[in-house]
């Protein structure tokens, strides 16, 4: 997950 | 009608600057292109219906797999009957076969020319074009897939729109020939990952984070 972390964080954040 | 509404303005290319070297500068300015499409990419996916509701992990893996094909679909349906047969990557960044084959991405064009011809003689409409973006990311062939269920479901529900749109339309072998041409898609979305790889690891074209994450992805 580390590898995807920025994907990982723009999921995360609200739209 | 949801679909069409997500459906993104179109982004402007920013012209890069720094270098005077022509081929350079242009896929400088497609590489950051592409990083900022995959942001609004991103933030569509989360607008249909279902994606949200998959797991963070399912969700991943979707947009990991299908980015490229859901970002192609949108540059050759911009791409039908350009003269000169450009490829559209934005409405000011047009590239004709001489420009990519100069950047090194002949092969590229030869592709992404090939699947637009196809969706041209398909005759699209952009109904159909929003469903066919949705579906090539539902279609992700990833795999651990984390809840098999959702992601059946979510494909489920895309699938059944087209149905019915092409029904009430009395179409009754469209749904059919635009599955048909997923792997087309898909194939045309190889080639796309491989050359910006290749760009990235023999040329040592610099590329934005997101859009060498998404690459790694795939490599």
């Amino acid at each position: 997950k580390e590898k995807h972390k920025i994907l990982h964080q723009l999921l995360q954040n609200s739209t | 009608s949801h679909l069409l509404l997500t459906e993104p303005t179109p982004l402007a290319a920013n012209q890069d600057d720094s270098t005077n070297d022509g081929s350079l500068r242009t896929l400088l300015t497609l590489c950051d292109l592409l990083n900022r499409e995959l942001l609004v990419l991103i933030g569509w996916a989360k607008q249909i219906p279902g994606f949200s509701g998959l797991s963070l992990v399912d969700q991943m893996s979707l947009l990991q797999s299908g980015w490229m094909e859901a970002l192609l679909v949108g540059v050759a349906w911009r791409s039908q009957g350009m003269p000169g047969e450009e490829l559209v990557f934005a409405g000011n960044l047009r590239l004709d076969e001489a420009q990519c084959r100069a950047a090194g991405l002949a092969d590229l064009y030869e592709a992404l020319r090939h699947l637009t011809s196809k969706y041209q003689a398909m005759n699209l409409t952009p109904e159909e074009v929003v469903t066919l973006k949705a579906m090539a990311l539902a279609n992700s062939d990833a795999d651990p897939v984390d809840c098999p269920d959702s992601v059946q479901r979510f494909q489920d529900e895309l699938h059944e729109a087209l149905q019915e749109y092409e029904l009430s339309r009395r179409e009754q072998h469209r749904a059919g020939r635009l599955l048909m041409s997923l792997p087309l898609l898909r194939q045309t979305a190889d080639r796309a990952v491989q050359a910006f790889l290749q760009l990235h690891r023999h040329r040592c074209v610099p590329l934005h984070k997101l859009l060498l994450e998404m690459l790694d992805a795939k490599a």
